[in-house]
């Protein structure tokens, strides 16, 4: 792998960590003044009795939110706007939502397993109508699992550059250029969890996490394209044009 | 195929 300095390693963590700053969508003190309000009875059930389209195209529209952020912080990782553009989308196409789940324990209560959403903080029975119920429990499930990590900033920052690096995704046309990126950034999440006094297996806990983001999103590519059978004209027409790109 | 992927990465970084 590449020798890198330490000076580097923490060059980079400050880096990383700014840019996820820059375009995390949410910071922890907006989510304070919410005084982290859930929703009441008669707001639940109102998300409950929504169409299922409905409710898809709400969540849908989310999604698409949350992955204009991260198309912001992938442009500022370094290294990544030198990759051809063929790869750059194939990181983004394959990752934004891996990152975006990971994301998701900044707004996660894990107390009251909930997550903010539309303006307050909901437990997976707001969900209801989407019909997937099984694919949020393990959405939420796994935030519950990220948030016992108790990962800062920086390391979040870095983890999600990791995740967004994949060298192993499918149809890169220039692999070992993304694979020395990913190496290095690596190294500065394993600088970060040093830094931060983490126990040893505390990388190893991260990389646990990858196959279960993996599996996550095959979910939700199926359970999408189960929804699609059943509303193609929904998903054409009210289904934001960049989720579609992404996910379609 | 991916249009405004495209346009996203092209903007300057907002």
């Amino acid at each position: 792998s590449p020798s890198v300095s330490t000076a580097e390693l923490d060059h980079l963590v400050q880096t990383i960590s700014k840019s996820h700053l820059e375009t995390c969508q949410y910071l922890t003190e907006e989510l304070q003044q919410t005084s982290w309000q859930s929703f009441l009875q008669a707001e639940v059930e109102s998300y409950q009795s929504k169409p299922r389209e409905l409710m898809w195209q709400l969540c849908a529209v989310k999604i698409t939110e949350a992955v204009q952020y991260v198309v912001e912080f992938a442009k500022r990782i370094d290294g990544f706007m030198e990759l051809c553009q063929n790869d750059q989308i194939v990181l983004l196409k394959a990752g934004s939502l891996e990152v975006i789940l990971v994301r998701m324990c900044r707004l996660f209560d894990s107390q009251n397993n909930s997550v903010y959403f539309d303006g307050k903080f909901a437990g997976p029975d707001v969900f209801r109508a989407l019909g997937c119920d099984d694919l949020i429990t393990s959405v939420f499930d796994f935030a519950n699992s990220m948030c016992s990590l108790r990962l800062s900033e920086d390391e979040l920052a870095v983890f999600s550059a990791f995740l967004l690096l994949s060298a192993d995704r499918s149809w890169l046309q220039e692999k070992l250029k993304v694979e020395k990126l990913q190496q290095k950034t690596q190294l500065a999440l394993q600088h970060v969890l040093q830094k931060n006094r983490r126990e040893d297996g505390a990388l190893n806990k991260l990389r646990s996490k990858v196959s279960a983001l993996r599996s996550l999103c095959t979910r939700h590519t199926e359970t999408l394209s189960a929804f699609r059978a059943v509303h193609p004209d929904v998903v054409r027409t009210h289904f934001p044009p960049l989720y579609k790109e992404l996910f379609g | 195929k991916h249009k405004i992927l495209h346009q996203l990465l092209q903007n300057s970084t907002s």
